[in-house]
């Protein structure tokens, strides 16, 4: 990509990351996932999508059309909701850091 | 446009950190874009729309479609959890806060870069921060269209403009759009900014004393005041105007004050009345009638309508001379939501130029390309000069399948001629030139193979 593309592309790739949820102690039951966006970094706070909430819903879905709705509580959500978010190493973390971990690569099974 | 492979400058691959748990803080929507979704995609239109993440013959129950519908305009808002030893590490980690582009700030037809995990959590190894091209295609408040493309669990990725750098325009709502069964290839977009508004205050609404927390939430570059907020845009998109024939509506584009060149499909007939609505830079509407229009079998699908009144304010295009395959093009058009919103514009490139006899006489492109953008301009993203007339993309008569990202225009360059000896003396002798085009050119526009000879006869 030229040059113009530069701060989006490291931008994009500080704050980009990947938020699951799942049922604790129900790992069978599967796992809802998507894209999300780093906002800040401490505490960190990240905004993703809304659609892998939809199964933990305790009201259920029917919620998000209420007129009046705009937000909801985060405990709008059942007990045994567990969420992990994971983002790709900094590539302009401190000098030396960056080469922290395994420096061999792999292929880890999906 | 499209997943592209990245630059080496970050050697993909490397190790991941471990996931980190992370506790919700609320769900939350941008009232504004679910008016303008159910204005857009709702009412009657909502039979044609789907926006599962699936294409239409994927095994997804109504029950779990109907949740994603439900579910589109809405964000999650969480706070990354951190042990004490790993506080000090995450603080690191995650990276700097983004700033946030005021809505309006990025205008149509500007680049875009999607920023997404494609499956998410499947692969990330492999597909963390994907990246993907585009531009700002069309925009109803906050609900905005990018053609870059997205993949199912991009939903929620980042959108970054180029202009105010690396800015956060938008995140990823629905990653996939079909309207009548037909994949449209635009992305459904959030903005940020009026969702960062929302949240901040249901942060402070459903938390009091959480102001603290709000303040960590990136602000709007504008507050950075040595950049500039606003992008020029595309000042030649303006000649595309929305073309109206009876119940019939497509795309032209505005060849000079009083005259506009569309399809032959959109107006049929000569001597129709047509109504010619401009968008940008103000809302116009005037009256014109078809003055030529090919026939039936010509090759070339064109129109020429002369308005009652100029048409002020839009620049007219320059029309081009040569065509260089690979360049970037963009199409303007009103495919996809015709009256109900402004002119769309999606980029790609000049993929190929075919010659009859050394002349130019049908060009195509990697634009996603829609229903009604028919007579639209196609034009030099570089340059801005007119290319050509677009005027089909391409259906799979076997499948039923239609592929917006392979379509027809009509070079300039066929055109230009007769449309300028038509504007300056009113003679129509030269347009009706394109109803006597050679054998060749129909063979092309047929999409038939052309006969390497003319068959000899065996009589």
């Amino acid at each position: 990509m030229g040059r113009q593309w530069g701060p989006a592309m490291r931008t994009a790739e500080q704050a980009g990351c990947v938020v699951s949820a799942s049922r604790a102690g129900q790992p069978e039951a599967g796992l809802w996932s998507c894209s999300g966006v780093i906002l800040s970094r401490s505490p960190g706070l990240v905004l993703c999508h809304g659609g892998i909430f939809t199964p933990f819903l305790r009201a259920g879905s029917g919620v998000l059309t209420a007129a009046s709705a705009a937000f909801l509580p985060g405990d709008s959500c059942n007990d045994d909701l567990r969420l992990h978010v994971q983002w790709s190493p900094m590539a302009a973390s401190p000098a030396g850091r960056s080469e922290r971990g395994r420096p061999e690569l792999c292929t880890p099974q999906c | 446009a499209g997943l592209e492979p990245r630059s080496s400058a970050r050697p993909r691959g490397r190790p991941l950190q471990p996931p980190r748990p992370a506790e919700l803080l609320l769900l939350l929507s941008c009232p504004a874009f679910r008016a303008h979704f159910a204005r857009l995609f709702g009412g009657d239109a909502a039979e044609q729309w789907r926006f599962a993440s699936g294409a239409p013959d994927d095994e997804v129950s109504e029950d779990e479609e109907e949740d994603q519908l439900r579910a589109l305009g809405w964000f999650a808002l969480l706070r990354v959890r951190s042990g004490e030893a790993a506080a000090e590490e995450d603080a690191d980690e995650l990276g700097a806060a983004v700033a946030v582009a005021p809505l309006g700030t990025v205008p149509k037809g500007a680049p875009l870069l999607a920023c997404g995990s494609p499956f998410g959590a499947f692969c990330p190894d492999i597909f963390l921060n994907t990246l993907s091209r585009g531009v700002l295609s069309n925009s109803a408040g906050p609900l905005l269209l990018t053609d870059a493309r997205c993949l199912p669990g991009t939903e929620g990725g980042g959108v970054f403009a180029v202009r105010p750098a690396g800015a956060l325009v938008a995140l990823v709502a629905a990653p996939l759009c079909w309207k009548a069964r037909e994949w449209v290839g635009l992305t459904l977009l959030c903005a940020a900014s009026p969702l960062l508004h929302a949240a901040r205050a249901a942060l402070v609404g459903l938390h009091p004393g959480s102001e603290v927390l709000a303040a960590q939430l990136p602000p709007e570059v504008g507050a950075m005041r040595s950049l500039p907020l606003q992008d020029p845009g595309l000042p030649w998109a303006a000649a595309a105007v929305l073309v109206e024939c009876s119940t019939v509506w497509g795309s032209g584009v505005a060849v000079a004050p009083r005259l506009v060149v569309t399809c032959r499909h959109v107006v049929p007939r000569e001597e129709a009345r047509v109504l010619v609505r401009s968008a940008i830079p103000k809302s116009a509407a005037i009256w014109g009638h078809v003055v030529f229009a090919t026939q039936e079998m010509s090759p070339y699908d064109i129109a020429v309508v002369s308005l009652e009144k100029s048409l002020d304010g839009i620049p007219m295009p320059v029309p081009a001379e040569h065509f260089h395959e690979g360049e970037a093009v963009s199409v303007v058009g009103f495919g996809v939501f015709g009256q109900a919103c402004g002119p769309s514009v999606t980029s790609g490139i000049l993929s190929a130029v075919v010659h009859v006899d050394d002349r130019p006489v049908m060009l195509q492109t990697t634009c996603a390309v829609h229903g009604g953008s028919s007579g639209g301009p196609l034009f030099s993203t570089r340059s801005g000069d007119l290319l050509g007339i677009v005027a089909s993309n391409t259906r799979d008569n076997n499948t039923g399948a239609t592929y917006p990202h392979l379509n027809f225009s009509i070079p300039i360059t066929v055109l230009q001629p007769a449309l300028q000896q038509y504007s300056e003396t009113g003679d129509l002798r030269s347009l009706r030139q394109l109803d006597r085009a050679t054998e060749p050119v129909q063979v092309v526009w047929r999409l038939q193979r052309p006969l390497a000879e003319v068959p000899r006869s065996k009589l």
